[in-house]
């Protein structure tokens, strides 16, 4: 069963790859129901799915779709305790809440991917936190805090050396 | 309103380049 899941999770990758969204949901779905089988039981594998399944519902234009698997990835990196993953999984969900344009959820969680990014000393992660609350509260009007973010974001771009 | 719009795309937008090339494996 262990071997069949990660053939699945191949499959899957491999046609996201090569941009076939929705085959990749069909294998990535075997991979959960895989990893949910009582005497198999495999949240890591569970949780990877649920990212998997994320990112292709972006490209399928189902962005309603993403936000509830991100949300599941998100839960469980939490029961893992995974907080690289943790913090991805809050950076997706404000990335695909922007997509829904429901910018003050996307600064709920573009905020808990910037504290997890401090805790974790990851600058990069800091400085993409940074950019992105500053656009989402230019979207909502809220100019300082977009030019107190924007800020930010420039002092972290210029100690990484990112010109661009 | 238009410029704040295409500001906005710009971050998203380069979290979906990245995120097209970026699959979660063991």
């Amino acid at each position: 069963r262990a071997a069949q899941g990660r053939a699945y999770g191949n499959l899957g990758n491999t046609q996201y790859l090569l941009g076939n969204f929705s085959k990749a949901t069909a294998f990535h779905k075997e991979v959960r129901s895989v990893a949910l089988l009582p005497e198999f039981g495999d949240r890591a594998a569970e949780r990877r799915a649920y990212s998997n399944l994320g990112n292709a519902h972006i490209f399928l234009g189902r962005f309603d779709i993403s936000a509830e698997y991100y949300k599941k990835t998100l839960q469980l990196s939490r029961q893992l305790k995974d907080q690289a993953v943790e913090a991805q999984a809050c950076y997706s969900l404000g990335n695909t809440y922007t997509l829904l344009q429901d910018y003050e959820r996307a600064i709920e969680y573009h905020l808990k991917h910037l504290l997890i990014a401090q805790e974790l000393g990851d600058r990069v992660g800091e400085g993409r936190a940074c950019w992105s609350l500053g656009n989402a509260y230019v979207s909502l009007g809220n100019h300082d805090q977009a030019l107190r973010f924007a800020r930010k974001h420039l002092e972290i771009s210029q100690e990484i050396g990112d010109r661009n | 309103v238009e410029r704040t719009h295409l500001i906005q795309v710009d971050s998203v937008q380069r979290w979906m380049e990245d995120l097209k090339l970026m699959t979660d494996c063991e």
